[in-house]
């Protein structure tokens, strides 16, 4: 899955 | 969640620790660019919107939140409280030409044209670049006390070590960020010059200052 509609990460 | 990604995020709070207890405890910000934690204040500021938007995990706000108290706190004790041992006269690096390049490439190249998204986008951009006023008053002096280092060592390692958890999760997860890997990439590689320092002069208990 490329992108990210949510970031999850900091 | 996986050991890369654990190890950075602590490599990146012991990075800001350092700086903070640094500061309090020598009660001089000498050395240090205001410039480059005000940028770091900026990143935090507009990454971390979605604290308000949509909650990930309770480590996930924790952590946000530390990190953007902190970057607040050392930016009010190098500009108010220490204000007198800041290293003005040194810190002259033109944030305006990071800013604004940046401002416009999260513009144009951004996951989603939204405005959540593109400060977001910002905020990767500008934290890859964030540490140059810092690494510019460490050129400009010729020196950098041994805690300076220490700090700078674990911010460095921080993304390196977020590289491969981005390899980590592309494989196990099938999951990658191009925006964040590339930007990764090239702050991991800006640090490369003072890594190369750190491990030859630092670390055999030398006093990390450079050629005239």
């Amino acid at each position: 899955a490329e992108g990210a509609a949510l970031h999850d990460e900091l | 969640m996986n050991i890369f990604r654990l190890a950075g995020d602590l490599s990146h709070l012991a990075a800001i620790i350092i700086l903070l207890l640094k500061i309090w405890k020598t009660r001089s910000c000498a050395g240090i660019s205001g410039k480059s934690q005000i940028l770091f204040a900026l990143v935090f500021t507009t990454r971390y919107l979605d604290l308000l938007t949509s909650f990930i995990s309770l480590y996930n706000t924790f952590m946000k939140v530390v990190y953007i108290g902190c970057a607040y706190a050392t930016v009010y004790l190098i500009y108010m409280k220490f204000k007198a041992t800041y290293d003005g006269n040194h810190d002259t690096f033109r944030v305006e030409f990071l800013v604004v390049p940046v401002g416009g490439l999260a513009f144009l190249v951004n996951h989603d044209f939204s405005p959540l998204e593109i400060l977001w986008t910002f905020s990767i951009y500008l934290e890859s670049v964030a540490i140059l006023p810092q690494l510019f008053l460490i050129s400009k002096t010729g020196e950098a006390e041994t805690i300076t280092t220490h700090y700078l060592f674990c911010l460095g390692v921080y993304r390196a070590l977020y590289l491969f958890n981005w390899i980590w999760r592309f494989y196990f997860e099938g999951f990658f960020d191009m925006i964040a890997i590339v930007a990764g990439v090239v702050q991991t590689i800006l640090y490369c010059d003072f890594f190369y320092l750190y491990v030859t002069k630092v670390l055999k208990g030398k006093k990390l200052s450079l050629p005239a």
